[in-house]
This record gives structure tokens, C-alpha cells and sequence, in this order.
């Protein structure tokens, strides 16, 4: 074996030489067999996506079309296999989300066009790839971004969707609201038998841990922001239907306690920096429901204020939480058919869909805005516990 | 200047194409 000579860090040109039989075992040591929640923890975020972009540099480098194209492949199958197996993993699919990204903004970032060097260094400038036009294949990462980022969101509804109705509608976290329970609920026994149940400190804390992985993945903020609009829009619309089909939630109280919960909701994204991306948006028809419960609802300025309050609620939805509405205490009354019928007059013209229910498998479109690193690509050393040793600095 | 560079175009599968070379195959097959 060569001794190897340690270089001084300005030599390196930011790439990595493997041979060509070696693709397989670095695919399957950086990407297969790698344990985001062991080896990975410790890595600069998005280290993989950064080493297999320095691999594809040097068969670049070469002029190898064949390496390029052999390469990406093994990462684009690599990938799909990993998520094949472990997709059901939140922490799996976030870290090759993640790196996903990475990869994909290096490749523009390196790609030589002019619109992706703006915030590029002199010495960046000088590691665009220099042989090949690889545009086609960012069109293909970015499908693949796509997909996972579809699979990330189907592994966090697997993980909310049974927090949502107990956290956001049952437990009752304002005491003393409620005096008499609505008729038909059913009653929370021992504290025994809560312990078994949600609340909505429960769907806190699963926020935190799905922010706080993502973070530490370094996923894009941009792609954050999404991700949490499609959490919110999940506990919006799965709290709605549940209303809307259960009596015993429709009282002045559990108003109330959603409007709470909201405001717990909305605390949390205040907490994070997050109150511009659209999360908040999405409560809006719980929100107004909420409202609905609480408003007086008896005379026609009473009827007039609701159609105007609630224009994110259809007319189907407006009519179904009255005529489910169930006094709790005495000061209530129940809705009259009349103030329904003045309710359904007024809204006549309105032009939407029939739908009672809010689809809950709405998955909004996501975009990957460009994000640009500013790490320099020959600083980056390689841990060995990526067990990479093969590979050689250039 | 690197952005005046003539690089290659390389025609690229689509994912559904790339997925049937599947380099993986000797592992996969039962």
C-alpha cells in the first residue's frame, strides 16, 4: 500500500476518487446501511448528500460519462430502497429527505448555471462540474423529492392521526367548563383509564419531535414550513370531521376548549418562528366551528353575523353543527329549525361544493426552493464510521 | 469563467426506467 500523505486542507479540490467496483459498497455504506439515528446524529447535516456529490465530481472530473450516469443510479435506486424498507420510519425518511435536497441543490449549485452561482464563492465557482450537463437527472431527483416527501407526510399522519381526535376534541383540559356533559358522551372514568389517552400535550410533543429531527437533519427551512402546514391541516380537518359527526361535540364547552387548543396550536408555531407558513390558515374552518358553537344563535342579526364568520365553513357544514348542537347548561337553547332554515336562505347563493367532510388526504403541492450551502467543499473531512476509507481525497 | 463552459448533456432515464436497472439484483432475487 502507498503511505498516505497527509495534504494540506487548500490542495484538496473538493472531490472523491473511487474505483468503479467500489459504487456498490459506497452506496451501500453511505446510504443502505447507514443508521440516522446512530452514526448519522453526529454528522454535519446532509454529510452523505455532500460525499456522494464529491464522488460524482471526480467521475465528472474524468470525463466518464458512463461513471456519472452508473453513479447516479445506484444513489437515485439506493435511496428508493432504503425508503422501500424503512419508509415507515419518520427519522429514515427525513434524513434521506433531507439529503435528498442537499444533493440536489449541490448539483445546481456546481451545475455551471449562471442563475445557481449567485451566492457562490470564487473557489465554488471553480468546482462547478466541468464535463457534463446533468439537468435531466436533477429533473429525476427532484421526482424522487418528491416521493419521499409524500412518504414523510403519510408516516406523520400514521404517527398523529389517533392523537388528534382524543387530544384535540375529548380530553377536557379547562376545568369547569363544561359542568353536565352533553348528553350521549361518553363518560372519562378513572384517571387509570386516561392514562391510556391523548391529549393535546401529546400532539405537542409530537410536533416537537418531528421539528427537532427534521432540524437535525438540516432539512431546508422552506421544506419545514411545509411539512408543518400539512401537520396542521391534518389536525384541522380530522378535529372538523369529528365534529361534524359527533353530537356530543358540539357544545358551547367543547367550543371552547378547541378555541384553547387553538391557541396552544398557534403558541407552539409562534414558539418555532412558523407563523408565516400557512399552518395557521388551515384551522381556519375548526376555528370558525369553534366559534359557531359559541355565538349566540337565535335572531336574524345573530344569523347574518354567522354567515359572515364562518366563510371558511361550507353551508353543509354551517347547517350540520347547528342541528347537532346539544345544550349543556341551562343558560343554552337549542338551535331553532327556523334560525337554521334563515341560516340556509342567506347562504343559497353561495357558490361551493355539497361536501360535508374535509378530505384528510389532501397533500398540498410542495416546491424545493434552491438553497444554496456555503461550506466549502474541500474542508469537509469524511469520520470514519462512514466507513468510506476507501475513498480518496482529491 | 466556469458558466461559459460547454458541458455534455446526459440523457437520463426517468425514475420508473431507472428503477428496472436494478442494480440490486443478485440480493433481491430470493
Amino acid at each position: 500500500h502507498p503511505v498516505n500523505i497527509p495534504r494540506r486542507e487548500k490542495d484538496f479540490q473538493g472531490m472523491l476518487e473511487y474505483k468503479k467496483e467500489d459504487e456498490l459498497k459506497l452506496v451501500k455504506n453511505l446510504i443502505l446501511e447507514l443508521k440516522p439515528r446512530g452514526v448519522a446524529v453526529n454528522l454535519i447535516p446532509g454529510l452523505p448528500a455532500y460525499v456522494l456529490f464529491m464522488c460524482l465530481r471526480h467521475a465528472d472530473y474524468i470525463n466518464d460519462d458512463q461513471k456519472v450516469r452508473s453513479l447516479l443510479t445506484s444513489i437515485i435506486n439506493s435511496i428508493k430502497k432504503i425508503l422501500k424498507k424503512r419508509g415507515d420510519d419518520f427519522e429514515t425518511v427525513s434524513f434521506w429527505l433531507s439529503n435528498t435536497c442537499r444533493f440536489l441543490h449541490c448539483l445546481k449549485q456546481y451545475s455551471g448555471d449562471e442563475q445557481f452561482m449567485k451566492h457562490n464563492t470564487s473557489k465554488q465557482n471553480d468546482h462547478c462540474l466541468s464535463n457534463f450537463d446533468l439537468a435531466e437527472y436533477r429533473q429525476v431527483l427532484s421526482d424522487l423529492a418528491i416521493q419521499i416527501y409524500q412518504q414523510l407526510i403519510k408516516c406523520m399522519e400514521n404517527i398523529l392521526q389517533p392523537m388528534i381526535v382524543s387530544g384535540m376534541l375529548e380530553h377536557e383540559t379547562i376545568q369547569g367548563v363544561s359542568g353536565v356533559k352533553p348528553t350521549g358522551l361518553r363518560k372519562r372514568t378513572s384517571s387509570i383509564a386516561d392514562e391510556g389517552t391523548y391529549t393535546l400535550d401529546s400532539i405537542i410533543r409530537q410536533l416537537n419531535s418531528f421539528h427537532s429531527i427534521m432540524c437535525q437533519h438540516g432539512t431546508d427551512p422552506e421544506l419545514i414550513k411545509q411539512v408543518v402546514k400539512q401537520q396542521f391541516y391534518i389536525i384541522g380537518a380530522v378535529t372538523l370531521n369529528n365534529l361534524l359527526l359527533r353530537k356530543d361535540m358540539c357544545s358551547w364547552s367543547k367550543g371552547m376548549q378547541i378555541r384553547y387548543n387553538v391557541s396552544q396550536l398557534e403558541e407552539w408555531l409562534r414558539d418555532k418562528n412558523l407563523m408565516t407558513c400557512g399552518a395557521k390558515e388551515t384551522l381556519e374552518p375548526l376555528i370558525q366551528a369553534a366559534q359557531l358553537l359559541q355565538v349566540k344563535k337565535k335572531t336574524d342579526e345573530d344569523a347574518e353575523a354567522i354567515c359572515s364568520m364562518c366563510n371558511s365553513l361550507s353551508t353543509a357544514q354551517i347547517v350540520k353543527v347547528l342541528n347537532l348542537y346539544t345544550p349543556v347548561n341551562a343558560f343554552e337553547e337549542r338551535v331553532s329549525v327556523l334560525f337554521i332554515r334563515t341560516i340556509q336562505t342567506r347562504l343559497r347563493d353561495r357558490k361551493e361544493s355539497p361536501q360535508l367532510l374535509m378530505d384528510t388526504k389532501l397533500i398540498y403541492p410542495v416546491t424545493f426552493p434552491f438553497n444554496p450551502s456555503s461550506l466549502a467543499l474541500e474542508t469537509i473531512q469524511i469520520p470514519s464510521s462512514l466507513n468510506v476509507g476507501f475513498l480518496t481525497r482529491v | 469563467r466556469p458558466q461559459s463552459r460547454i458541458r455534455v448533456l446526459l440523457k437520463a432515464p426517468t425514475l420508473a426506467e431507472m428503477e428496472e436497472m436494478n442494480i440490486f439484483e443478485d440480493e433481491d432475487s430470493p
